[in-house]
């Protein structure tokens, strides 16, 4: 019965042939106690590991690396560390600081603290777009930047570095260090602060390495393009999200 | 000779008939399509839309064979009853094999969570 009256049936996100649930099962349904079915429901999420049902309101708001590691995963293509992983945008820090400037650095936040306390974090990785077209070519840094704390200005660690040397492409950071230290507690999270170094002045901008929403860009777009923090986690109840696949043994020969 | 010919015939085909419906009846995987549409969980599941569940259902008669993948106890089991059906009941016909499945969906927080599900997909029936 409430499949009817689902918000994602009627906003036709995905086109589905199946044929809709027969008046018979429907009825069903309706006959048997509701409370019945609530304990049912509950059950299930509780085995699901969710204390409540999820009531989304940002129905399109699904990252495409997401959608990509779960096709990955269900076509046995892909092996992560751990059997959670969840994504999370950043939101931007107000703290107007003399040491961080706009061109060259952005210091960014995530909220975290929907992981459970159980979880134990695998890997952290913290996803920037690069698109070298939009600049000149001449080799740049990005280095990502634990924020320690605030009392007498920021004081920062260096947590990861790569360089931009190429087309367009995804850089991937390994900030699992931060976000274990982030799942301890909220005060421990001050943020991340992203430094764009160049050996060149005149061509350190932000404008290829995707950290700010462009004013002519939409929503969607930039949702394409967004940075993302991927982390990976294990509920120790189950194995990591993977497919089993048969030994391959020492030799094709072997194998077959 | 014809009525004893007639006799013989019936006798044979009455048995097959009844080994078809054994064979049937047998402890074995069913398919079992779970659509989250039906739960109306189609809201917070991005994918999959559901998922192929399979269920376990059938007889376990004397004498189990091979592929009902039984242990010594449900053999006994299935002899004891087999020579005394008020003594003990059949062994069931249960899952043996699980696997599992990977779930996208949005959790309380808005937040996009890809998550492994063990023993999710029954993979393989027997009498246990």
């Amino acid at each position: 019965a409430s499949s009817t009256s689902s918000p994602a049936s009627s906003s036709g996100r995905r086109s589905d042939t199946r044929p809709q649930p027969t008046a018979s099962s429907a009825r069903s349904y309706n006959s048997r106690d509701a409370s019945t079915i609530r304990a049912v429901e509950a059950n299930l999420l509780r085995i699901l590991g969710l204390k409540s049902r999820p009531r989304p309101v940002g129905r399109g708001d699904i990252p495409p690396y997401m959608l990509e590691l779960y096709q990955g995963h269900s076509s046995g293509q892909s092996s992560l560390p751990a059997n959670t992983v969840r994504s999370f945008h950043h939101y931007d820090h107000h703290a107007v600081s003399n040491d961080c400037d706009p061109k060259t650095c952005i210091r960014m936040s995530f909220n975290i603290t929907n992981i459970p306390e159980t979880d134990v974090v695998a890997d952290a990785k913290l996803r920037i777009l690069v698109n070298r077209r939009a600049a000149p070519r001449v080799p740049q840094r990005v280095e990502i930047h634990e924020i320690m704390s605030y009392n007498d200005g920021v004081i920062s660690r260096l947590v990861d570095s790569a360089t931009t040397d190429v087309e367009e492409s995804w850089l991937s950071f390994d900030v699992q260090p931060a976000v274990v230290k982030w799942k301890r507690g909220a005060r421990f999270n001050h943020g991340l602060e992203i430094r764009l170094v160049s050996s060149s002045p005149n061509v350190s901008s932000t404008e290829h390495v995707r950290l700010r929403r462009a004013a002519d860009q939409t929503e969607k777009q930039w949702l394409m393009e967004r940075p993302l923090l991927i982390t990976y986690t294990d509920d120790g109840r189950g194995q990591p999200v993977s497919r089993t696949k048969r030994s391959t043994g020492t030799s094709k020969k072997t194998a077959r | 000779d014809t009525k004893a010919r007639r006799d013989r015939r019936n006798r044979k085909k009455k048995q097959r008939k009844s080994k078809r419906k054994g064979d049937r009846n047998q402890c074995r995987r069913h398919r079992l399509y779970v659509d989250f549409r039906d739960v109306g969980w189609n809201d917070w599941i991005v994918a999959p839309e559901g998922y192929n569940a399979y269920y376990c259902d059938g007889e376990c008669n004397f004498p189990l064979a091979n592929h009902q993948n039984s242990t010594n106890h449900a053999i006994v089991q299935t002899l004891v009853n087999s020579v005394n059906p008020r003594a003990v009941p059949k062994a069931c016909c249960v899952p043996t094999e699980l696997s599992s499945i990977s779930m996208l969906y949005l959790d309380e927080w808005d937040k996009v969570v890809l998550k492994n599900y063990q023993d999710m997909v029954v993979e393989a029936c027997g009498c246990r």
